[in-house]
């Protein structure tokens, strides 16, 4: 599973 | 965006809306803590600091939301704290905020994705958030009771990181996209809600008030 490090949740 | 996330959103505009027109109408902040509100101040302002450092023109709405959330929020902290003061529950508001601060903050610089200043705030922001609603169920505890309007803040607040939840399980399904400090903490703050929902669900819904043993 890749980890989106940028934070695009609230 | 998933219908999970929307809804969850939208479930924590209206939590922030309902507690500003309680407090607004009702002209009282009567069953309301101020530090879970405060606490919830600090977790957006610490989430959302790249609003303040590199701002950029509000071409979507999630920099719109993001406003919306720090501004309510530090509103909401004004009325408590300063207009509607007289009825501001300090004694029953009795939670150590400390408490819950200094873990958290101790905790985010132990465990994070990146050891950087902007990722230690927001995994900070994650981990407040999980407990900010402790001195809310606190305060709730100590009087015995809750406006029926409190209750329903307080469900729209623990209904948004419960839909959450559900979106992370969507995204894992379907973008393998995991967030493993935000699920932590989001199931943990999700807990933290299961008695009041409880209570919620067989007392509210049908008309009673919440009134706890004493």
């Amino acid at each position: 599973t890749k980890y989106t490090l940028r934070k695009d949740e609230l | 965006m998933n219908i999970f996330r929307l809804f969850g959103d939208l479930s924590h505009l209206a939590a922030i809306a309902i507690l500003l027109l309680k407090i607004w109408k009702t002209r009282s902040c009567a069953g309301v803590s101020g530090k879970t509100q405060l606490l919830f101040a600090v977790c957006f302002i610490t989430r959302y600091i790249d609003l303040f450092l590199h701002f950029v023109s509000l071409y979507n709405t999630e920099k719109v939301m993001k406003l919306i959330y720090i501004s309510a929020s530090v509103f909401t902290c004004y009325l408590i704290f300063f207009k509607f003061k007289a009825t501001y529950d300090g004694n029953h508001d009795s939670m150590r905020a400390e408490f819950l601060i200094v873990p958290a903050a101790g905790l985010a610089c132990l465990i994070n994705t990146k050891f950087d200043a902007i990722e230690i705030l927001w995994t900070f922001s994650i981990y407040l958030e999980a407990v900010a609603i402790l001195p809310q169920l606190f305060l709730i505890s100590k009087t015995g009771e809750a406006e029926t309007i409190t209750s329903h803040y307080l469900f729209a607040q623990g209904s948004y990181r419960a839909l959450y939840i559900l979106n992370w399980i969507y995204r894992y399904h379907y973008e393998s996209h995991v967030d493993t400090i935000a699920i932590v903490a989001g199931v943990v703050q999700t807990i933290l809600y299961c008695d009041f929902f409880y209570l919620y669900i067989t007392k509210v819904v049908k008309g009673q008030k919440i009134v706890l043993p004493a």
